[in-house]
C-alpha cells in the first residue's frame, strides 16, 4: 500500500527536525506512482502533487509522528477535501415535477440507476416517473420497463417520437398524473458525438432538468476528464453519479473528474440490484483511491 | 513527436504523457522510457524521429510477441463455440452480434446463446439484435439456469449444423465469487457437450475507458475459465485502450478483435500497427 511505500521512503530519517525538499521529493514520486495506478489523470496528478509539496515541505516533524505517517495524513487530508467535504444532496425545484436527467457514455449505469432512484425516492415518500428515452439500443425501453416493475414505478414511453418529445410529453403526464418527480433515462453515447450531444442539450432546453447527473463508470480511466468535460461544457451537469464500486477499481476516475468539473458526486452505485444505491463519502473514496 | 529536433528530457516527457494518457500502465511506460532513455545515452538514437519510431517498436514487439494474431481459432469439427465474457456494460452482447454479422458475411451459419438470463431485458436485447443480423437466437425461460441455456443452445447449433455457436454471457464483476463460479459452470457445460475441449475462443470483452482495473479483469478472468483473446470495444471514443498492451506482456493474451461503435458492422479485427499509431496521435 502507499502507507508501507512511504514507510520504506521515510525508513532512513530519524530523531526531530523538518521535513526538507529531499525527502519530500521521494515521498511525492510514490505517491505520483500511486495516484496514477489508481487511475487519476495525469495533470490532475501533477496539480495535486504541487499541493502536497507545498504542505509537506518545511512540516515539522511531529514528536510521536513517523514522517510517512505525516505525509500520509497530509495527503489523505487534501484528498478528502477535493473529493467533496460535505454531501450533496439531490436538489428538487420549486414548482413540481423536479426533472432528474440522466446521461453519459455508453453502458456506464444510467437505466440501472434510473430505478435505483426512483426505488431511494418511493422510500422517501415521493411519488416519481419513470421516463424512456433511449430510443436507440435495442430493448432499452423494455429494459427500463422492467426496470420498473421491479420498484413499482410507472415507467412513461411514447412510440415513434424522438428522445425530445418523450421528455415533455413525459413531463406532462407527470403533471396529469401527479407526480412529482421525472426521472429522464437518455441513451449512451459518446462526448464527440455532436449529433447526440446537440440532442440532450435540446432535451434539457425542453424540459429544464433540476439535476442533470452524470453518470460514470469508476473503472474509467485517464479519458474520464475529457469525458466529464465533454458532458459539463455542453450540459452544465448538476452532479454525478459513480457506479460499479462494487468492483475493485481503485477509482481515481472520481478524483480527476472532481477536480476539473467541481460538481459533486451525490451517489455511488454498489451493485446490480436496485437498493444498491449509496450516498457518496468522500473520505472512504479517499482511503479507497490511496489503496 | 517527429522531425529533426533533438532528444531531450522534455520530449521524453511528453512521450510518458501520451503513453499514461493512453491507459498505458505506469511500470510499462517506465520500462519503455528507460530503455529509451539508455539508448539516448549510447548515441543510438539520432533525434526526436528515432525515438518515437523505437518507442512504437517496443510496443509492436510486445503486441506481436508470441507469434499474436488476431486469427481467431476454428473447430476440428462444426460448430466452432465462442465463448465471450466480461464485466457489466462494457460491450459483451454487442460484440455478439457484429461478431456474428462479421461471420455471416463470410458465408458462415451462425446461432447465437443467450446466456444472460438475469439482466432485464437481456435475451430481448440479443433476440433483437438476432433478427437484425439474420441469425437465430437459443434462449431459455426467464431466469432459466446460463448453463441450461447453453447446453440447449450447443444442441440446437449441431442440430442446425451450424458452422458457430456464440455464447453471450451475463456481466459479472471480476471479485464476485459466486459469479465467476457461475461462469466456471457454463464453460465445464461447454466442455462436456464439446467431448473435452473448451470453447474454440474464450473472449473477454474490455472497454477502451477502463483504466487499470482491466488488468485485474483480464487476470481473474483468464484464472477462471482460460481466456484466448481480447475484444476492446468503444474504440470510436476518445479513449486509446492503452492498457491491452500490459494485458498482452503480462498475462500473454492477445488482442482479437476491437469495435468501433453501435452498428452491425463496426467491428474489426485487431491491427497492432494502426493501434499503436492511435496511441501518439
Ligand atoms: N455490479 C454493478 N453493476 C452495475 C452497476 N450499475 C449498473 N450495473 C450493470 O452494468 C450494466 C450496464 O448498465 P445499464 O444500466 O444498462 O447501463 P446504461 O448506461 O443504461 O447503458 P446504455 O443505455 O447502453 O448506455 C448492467 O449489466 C447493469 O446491471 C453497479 O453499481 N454495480
Ligand atoms: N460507441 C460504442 N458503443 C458500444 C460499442 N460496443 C457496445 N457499445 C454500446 O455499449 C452499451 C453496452 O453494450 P452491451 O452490448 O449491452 O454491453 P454488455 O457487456 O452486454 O452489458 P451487460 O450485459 O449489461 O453486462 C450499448 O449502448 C452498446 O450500444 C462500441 O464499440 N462503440
Ligand atoms: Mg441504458
Ligand atoms: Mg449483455
Amino acid at each position: 500500500s502507499l502507507a508501507d511505500k512511504l514507510q520504506d521512503v521515510f525508513k532512513k530519517l530519524s530523531g526531530k527536525g523538518a521535513l526538507t525538499e529531499a525527502d519530500v521529493a521521494e515521498a511525492l514520486r510514490e505517491v505520483r506512482l500511486g495516484l496514477l495506478e489508481a487511475d487519476v489523470n495525469f495533470k490532475v496528478v501533477k496539480d495535486f502533487i504541487g499541493r502536497i509539496r507545498e504542505r509537506a515541505v518545511g512540516v515539522d516533524i511531529l514528536e510521536g509522528l513517523h514522517p510517512a505517517q505525516q505525509v500520509i495524513k497530509i495527503v489523505d487530508e487534501e484528498l478528502t477535501a477535493l473529493l467533496g467535504g460535505e454531501q450533496a444532496p439531490l436538489s428538487f425545484s420549486a414548482k413540481s415535477p423536479t426533472v432528474i436527467m440522466l446521461c453519459g457514455l455508453q453502458g456506464a449505469g444510467k437505466t440501472t440507476h434510473a430505478g435505483k432512484l426512483a426505488q431511494m425516492l418511493r422510500k422517501q415518500g415521493r411519488n416519481p416517473l419513470l421516463v424512456a428515452a433511449d430510443i436507440y439500443r435495442p430493448a432499452a425501453i423494455k429494459q427500463l420497463q422492467v426496470v420498473g416493475e421491479q420498484v413499482r414505478t410507472p415507467v412513461f414511453t411514447l412510440d415513434g417520437a424522438d428522445p425530445t418529445k418523450i421528455a415533455q410529453a413525459g413531463v406532462a403526464e407527470a403533471i396529469r398524473a401527479g407526480n412529482d418527480i421525472v426521472i429522464l433515462d437518455t441513451a449512451g453515447r459518446l462526448q464527440i458525438d455532436e449529433t447526440l450531444m446537440a440532442e440532450l442539450q435540446r432535451i434539457k432546453v425542453a424540459v429544464k432538468p433540476q439535476e442533470i447527473l452524470l453518470v460514470v463508470d469508476a473503472m474509467t480511466g485517464q479519458e474520464a476528464v475529457a469525458v466529464a468535460q465533454g458532458f459539463h461544457e455542453a450540459l452544465d451537469v448538476t452532479g454525478l453519479i459513480l457506479t460499479k464500486l462494487d468492483g475493485d477499481t481503485r477509482g481515481g476516475a472520481a478524483l480527476s473528474i472532481k477536480s476539473v468539473v467541481g460538481r459533486p458526486i451525490k451517489f455511488v452505485g454498489v451493485g446490480e440490484k436496485m437498493d444498491a444505491l449509496e450516498v457518496f463519502h468522500p473520505d472512504r473514496m479517499a482511503s479507497r483511491i490511496l489503496g | 513527436f517527429t522531425g529533426r529536433g533533438k532528444i531531450d528530457e522534455e520530449l521524453l516527457e511528453e512521450l510518458e504523457e501520451a503513453l499514461i494518457g493512453a491507459d498505458l500502465n505506469i511500470h510499462t511506460t517506465m520500462r519503455a522510457l528507460d530503455e529509451l532513455r539508455a539508448m539516448v545515452a549510447d548515441k543510438r538514437l539520432k533525434d526526436a524521429t528515432d525515438v518515437t519510431d523505437h518507442l512504437k517498436r517496443f510496443l509492436w514487439d510486445t503486441l506481436m510477441a508470441g507469434g499474436a494474431s488476431p486469427v481467431l481459432s476454428v473447430a476440428p469439427s462444426a460448430p466452432t463455440v465462442y465463448l465471450i465474457v466480461g464485466v457489466n456494460g462494457v460491450g459483451k452482447t454487442t460484440s455478439v452480434a457484429k461478431l456474428a454479422y462479421k461471420l455471416q458475411r463470410e458465408g458462415k451459419r451462425v446461432v447465437l446463446a443467450a446466456a444472460d438470463t438475469f439482466r432485464a431485458a437481456a435475451v430481448e436485447q440479443l433476440a433483437l439484435w438476432g433478427e437484425r443480423v439474420g441469425v437465430e437466437v437459443v434462449k431459455g425461460r426467464d431466469g432459466a439456469d446460463p448453463a441450461a441455456v447453453v447446453f440447449d443452445a450447443i444442441q440446437a447449433a449441431k442440430a442446425r449444423k451450424a458452422d458457430y455457436l456464440l455464447i453471450d454471457t451475463a456481466g459479472r464483476l471480476h471479485n464476485k465469487s459466486h459469479l465467476m463460479e457461475e461462469l466456471k459452470k457454463i464453460n465445464r457445460v461447454v466442455m462436456r457437450e464439446l467431448g473435452g475441449r473448451s470453447a474454440d475462443e474464450t473472449l473477454l470483452v474490455l472497454d477502451a475507458t477502463t483504466g487499470q482495473n482491466a488488468v485485474n479483469q483480464a487476470r481473474e478472468f483468464k484464472s477462471a475459465v482460460s481466456i484466448t483473446g481480447l475484444i476492446l470495444a468503444k474504440l470510436d471514443g476518445t479513449a486509446r485502450g492503452g492498457i491491452v498492451i500490459t494485458i498482452k506482456d503480462e498475462l500473454n493474451v492477445p488482442i482479437k478483435l476491437i469495435g468501433t461503435g453501435e452498428k452491425p458492422g463496426d467491428m474489426e479485427y485487431f491491427d497492432a500497427q494502426t493501434f499503436i499509431d492511435a496511441l501518439f496521435e
